[in-house]
């Protein structure tokens, strides 16, 4: 009440105005309401994320929203991960070659 | 060691900034990189080398589920090169046992690959007077990265679990104001430190990221970059002098 009349300045962009102007940075559409509803969902979690990944980061990164932002941990690996088998890349030890690696 | 090393300065040695889209193709878009980069350095001469053709003609079957940068060298010497990619262009999908490699004249190959020791000081030396290589890293922050250097924790990113391929490019140190922890910042200066980083070169267009590249913290292995650092040599190695087994 005591701001009342007075020039609140800029405010803080709604969830759904975020992901709104994502949907039309992105060119992204939904094909039914309840599709949306979950981007939404998943939106905001991975906004969460990146503000926890930018607590947590240690160097000058920015985290946030990214082309990304409306797929799953799960989906964004399924698009993008280079191996697709369960267990990634074989466990090669440097045993076997220890300073020598790297000669021919 | 340089200060700095940047490949993306020198003219004709990194190609323009690619899009894998819906094909799990990183592996094959880093080792395309690192042939284009060497190629173009040893023989001045910028060549796009075709990313399709180490698709189709891997020896695993289809590469757009994903592969290994080792696998995509060694169907470039078994194919005794590659096409260009303006000849055997790249589609997104894989047609397995639908080889075109012999159909197209090859515009680079490569004498044999090797790995890169998992030291990030030597890998820095490698980069500087050879060229670029190809990284394999943990991608778990690259999905909320917009710019600048990452700096992560074992915790944050672990760097056993690496899952993208990704070429190196160069490396530097950036000013950078020290960042703390929110309940601790006051309106007082904070100390600027040297954050020192590589430049990576990611597959996933130029919207993403710092114009498609992006920056990881140098000297802490974070994601993990030094865990399979591979390159291929387009020239033959300098022969050492022999020795003799008494």
């Amino acid at each position: 009440g005591s701001l009342r009349g007075q020039d609140p300045g800029p405010q803080p962009l709604e969830l759904k105005e975020v992901f709104r102007l994502f949907q039309i940075q992105y060119n992204r559409s939904y094909s039914n309401p309840a599709e949306h509803a979950r981007r939404l969902d998943i939106f905001a979690h991975n906004l969460a994320q990146a503000q926890w990944l930018q607590k947590e980061d240690l160097g000058t990164a920015e985290f946030g929203v990214t082309l990304f932002s409306d797929l799953t941990d799960e989906e964004f690996g399924q698009l993008y991960r280079h191996q697709s088998a369960a267990g990634g890349l074989p466990n090669v030890s440097k045993q076997v070659g220890s300073e020598e690696w790297g000669e021919p | 060691l340089p200060p700095t090393c940047d490949w993306r300065k020198a003219a004709g040695i990194i190609s323009s900034v690619k899009n894998q889209e819906n094909c799990n193709c990183c592996w094959a878009m880093a080792a395309a990189g690192n042939i284009e980069a060497l190629w173009g350095i040893k023989h001045h001469q910028s060549v796009e080398v075709s990313v399709q053709e180490l698709l189709d003609c891997g020896r695993c079957g289809n590469g757009c589920r994903g592969g290994f940068v080792w696998d995509a060298f060694i169907t470039v010497l078994n194919n005794s090169g590659l096409a260009s990619e303006k000849d055997y262009p790249f589609q997104g999908t894989v047609r397995t046992h639908r080889c075109l490699a012999r159909r197209h004249k090859k515009v680079a190959w490569i004498q044999d690959f090797i790995m890169l020791p998992d030291n990030e000081q030597k890998i820095a030396w490698y980069l500087a007077t050879q060229g670029p290589i190809t990284v394999t890293i943990n991608m778990k922050l690259l999905k909320q990265y917009q710019k600048g250097v990452i700096k992560a924790t074992p915790t944050t990113c672990d760097p056993r679990l690496v899952d993208h391929s990704v070429l190196l490019v160069g490396f530097g140190t950036s000013k950078s104001v020290e960042r703390k922890p929110a309940e601790a910042v006051s309106s007082q200066a904070h100390p600027q430190h040297s954050t020192p980083y590589w430049i990576l070169k990611n597959s996933w267009g130029a919207s993403w990221g710092e114009k498609g590249y992006f920056r990881l913290h140098r000297g802490s292995n974070t994601c993990g970059i030094t865990k399979y650092p591979l390159t291929a040599r387009v020239d033959q190695p300098v022969k050492k002098q022999r020795v003799s087994c008494p």
